[in-house]
């Protein structure tokens, strides 16, 4: 969802 | 993708080879905290529950792997390997890192981005990733001097944070919503930890010395 961020880090 | 996370990224990806030239090649694990090596393996276990879930890049995804595969190997080579064990100081290592575990799981239950179980064991991985290397850095302290590839394993392992600093600020000025406050407060609590290993490490670098550690 857009406000859950997708943890795109490592 | 940003030059400083690709660069923490690759840092970070050199000290864990660092750590596998180290004990592969002088089939040695001494200076080396296993209980560091379990609580990074434990670090990646619960930050990439998403691993199957949430594709995001190739080089994410390989990335992960790699991370969880070579802390696992790590850990399982001091216990199982019959020559490497050998060399483990035991009786250095001794910190309590169960409490570690523990004030990281209740302050994830506290501070979390949602009360889900996958951002609760992410909170977890994060706040723990800032405190695991205190048992690795003890140890150091205790063992007096420091090999050199034990030294860059530890130097390099800090140094990553510190690019994931420059990352997220550059992520701040360029993103509108971007905001990572958990993980960089975190992140500088983890790189502050190493301010006195850093010192000493720079200290033994300009006189070309062997790294002390006061006793």
């Amino acid at each position: 969802s857009k406000d859950q961020v997708a943890k795109d880090e490592l | 993708m940003n030059i400083f996370r690709f660069a923490g990224d690759m840092t970070h990806l050199i000290s864990i080879l660092v750590l596998l030239l180290k004990i592969y090649a002088t089939k040695s694990c001494s200076g080396i905290s296993l209980k560091t090596q379990e609580l990074y393996a434990l670090v990646f276990l619960t930050r990439y529950l998403d691993l199957f879930t949430d594709f995001i890049s190739v080089y994410n995804t390989i990335m992960k792997l790699v991370f969880i595969a070579s802390s696992l190997a790590v850990v399982c080579c001091m216990r199982m390997h019959r020559v490497v064990r050998r060399s483990y100081d035991k009786d250095l290592d001794t910190f309590r890192h169960y409490f570690l575990i523990l004030a990281s799981f209740v302050l994830a239950l506290l501070v979390n981005e949602k009360f889900t179980f996958q951002e609760i064991f992410w909170a977890f991985s994060i706040y723990l990733e800032a405190l695991a290397i205190l048992p690795q850095l003890v140890l150091l302290q205790r063992s007096g001097n420091v090999d050199n590839l034990t030294g860059q394993y530890v130097f390099f392992l800090g140094a990553y944070r510190a690019f994931y600093i420059l990352n997220w600020i550059y992520r701040y000025f360029t993103e509108q919503h971007f905001s990572r406050w958990i993980a960089c407060v975190s992140g500088l609590v983890q790189t502050v930890l190493y301010a006195d290993f850093f010192y000493y490490y720079f200290i033994s670098w300009k006189n070309n010395a062997k790294m002390q550690l006061p006793a």
